[in-house]
């Protein structure tokens, strides 16, 4: 069985509303290292992967492979239950029909518990290679999402450039064009605004900014975000959580014409 | 702005 407790519900609800836009239905994939998630959008074009490894969790127990096939609408909405900063406990037996969700908010001895009907879903894997990128970029991640709501008022599409002077993010549209130009910075009192900008040559892709926006949303789970690049395979975009959890999203590239 | 490619030509399924 699964008894997996977090301190606070936060870290949850804000990783479930981060996907529930992307992706509908998936399987929580559970085993003794943690709870894993991984799916594509229907289009084929965004992947989605998160890992919760066991130590964010205490206790975490999970004895054998469990895979919970979950309707993310229907868990926001249960989510939706939980105080922030309530204590949330998931269970599950070894053969689920049901996904068990304890919310306690404890200064005020308040206990709920939902169960969650779960559904049988017939997951495709993908296998992701290890990939050396070319340019890792880390950067606020408010300056992310900033960023890509500026540009989508201009074009569909962003080019990301990233050259040893630093990076540079353009759009083009039928108004004009428009372009944001980050480079390295490290201030030393102020870590969450780092800008820093790894790279063994330098590299330029295009995206479509419905996917970043909508990757943006994971913006409350970290101050930080990573964008790792090589020229003519998939960004990554990375959420890094506490003790070495992540969620990362991944995006094709628009190439040629 | 180039043609959007799927994440199946770069992943492959398990």
């Amino acid at each position: 069985m699964l008894e997996a407790r977090l301190d606070t519900a936060n870290l949850f609800k804000s990783a479930v509303d981060a996907i529930k836009d992307l992706v509908q239905d998936c399987n929580f994939d559970c085993n003794d290292s943690g709870i894993a998630l991984q799916a594509m959008d229907n289009s084929h074009v965004a992947l989605v992967s998160m890992m919760l490894k066991a130590e964010a969790f205490s206790p975490f127990r999970c004895d054998r492979n469990i895979a919970l096939g979950v309707n993310l609408t229907s868990l926001t909405k249960v989510l939706r239950a939980a105080g922030r900063d309530d204590t949330l406990t998931l269970k599950a037996e070894d053969a689920p029909d049901v996904l068990n969700l304890v919310f306690e908010a404890t200064a005020q001895d308040r206990i709920s518990e939902y169960d969650l009907k779960l559904m049988d879903i017939d997951q495709e894997h993908l296998g992701i290679p290890d990939t050396e990128y070319a340019a890792t970029i880390s950067m606020p991640s408010a300056e992310f999402k900033r960023i890509t709501t500026d540009l989508m008022a201009m074009s569909e599409s962003v080019t990301i450039e990233a050259t040893k002077d630093g990076v540079k993010f353009s759009s083009t549209g039928d108004i004009g064009n428009g372009s944001i130009t980050l480079r390295q910075h490290t201030p030393v009192d102020k870590p969450n605004e780092t800008v820093e900008i790894e790279l063994s040559e330098p590299v330029a892709l295009t995206f479509s900014l419905k996917y970043l926006t909508n990757f943006c949303k994971a913006q409350p789970l970290s101050n930080q975000v990573k964008l790792c690049l090589s020229a003519e395979v998939p960004l990554m975009v990375e959420y890094g959580l506490e003790g070495g959890s992540y969620l990362r999203f991944y995006l094709a590239p628009k190439i040629g014409d | 702005t180039g043609k959007q490619q799927s994440i199946l030509g770069f992943f492959s399924k398990t």
